[in-house]
């Protein structure tokens, strides 16, 4: 079935069963943590993820249909803000914790150690606390990860040929079926005609401050590769140099 | 070919 054809409530069964497995970063973390410790820990989990974040695109029903060019901008643009929507959700019910991944999880202090990152752990902690008292469904939080890809790059490229116009097109019929199924599972939840509309208003808004978190987290990063505090390789590297 | 690439373009198992 084509994803225009879904109901939203398809749409989203899809969505969820795309979501990646809970991964673990299988470390003897040694604490304290050092500067270039922490930041090893990080990058090796992200490194992980990012994997399994491909996956998971390519099982957003009308993905693998856009153009492999927007996949990939797509993705590079927005892989940052995925992971930290990924761990401001699994840290949702943790107040003052990031929950990097069940064998990992730091207090905002452990921050500490690395130098500028203590202020992203507060913008972090401070977004995971909004969703905390919005009370965020499941439902909303995979409509939303679906909205940030989609979303990341369509004001920074204007199609020049007819494939990507047709992309284009395509990519904007999507976050059309997204948002249906993000309004969808607001209307599941019993409240009034403008609850709804609000809380639409005020989910949607968080993602700037995700965006921002984000750029900031890249700054920080590229930073640290820089100082050769942390070696970055691989997946990441071709995803943070995309940025940088 | 990079690795973003070739994650994308690989057929799911």
């Amino acid at each position: 079935v084509h994803h225009s054809a879904m109901s939203p409530e398809e749409f989203i069964s899809r969505i969820m069963e795309a979501e990646p497995p809970e991964i673990y970063l299988m470390e003897d973390l040694k604490k304290p943590f050092t500067e270039a410790s922490m930041m090893m820990s990080l990058t090796n989990l992200a490194d992980k993820e990012l994997v399994l974040m491909i996956s998971w695109a390519k099982k957003i029903p009308g993905f693998v249909e856009l153009s492999l060019t927007d996949q990939i901008h797509l993705l590079k643009c927005c892989w940052l803000e995925i992971l930290m929507l990924g761990l401001m959700w699994r840290s949702v019910d943790h107040p003052g914790k990031l929950i990097f991944s069940p064998d990992f999880k730091l207090n905002r202090e452990e921050g500490q150690c690395v130098e500028g990152i203590m202020e992203i752990f507060d913008m972090l902690l401070a977004a995971t606390s909004r969703f905390r008292e919005l009370k965020l469904q499941r439902e909303e939080y995979v409509c939303l990860k679906a909205m940030i890809l989609l979303n990341s790059n369509l004001c920074t490229s204007a199609p020049q040929t007819a494939e990507e116009l047709e992309s284009r097109n395509k990519l904007l019929r999507l976050l059309d079926s997204v948002i249906d199924a993000l309004v969808w599972a607001i209307s599941k939840m019993g409240l009034s005609t403008q609850q709804q509309t609000l809380r639409l208003g005020h989910l949607t808004m968080l993602l700037s401050h995700i965006r921002h978190v984000s750029n900031k987290g890249m700054d920080h990063l590229s930073t640290m590769k820089r100082k050769n505090v942390v070696l970055v390789y691989d997946l990441l590297l071709e995803m943070l140099d995309a940025n940088t | 070919h990079t690795k973003l690439l070739q994650l994308l373009t690989t057929k799911p198992e």
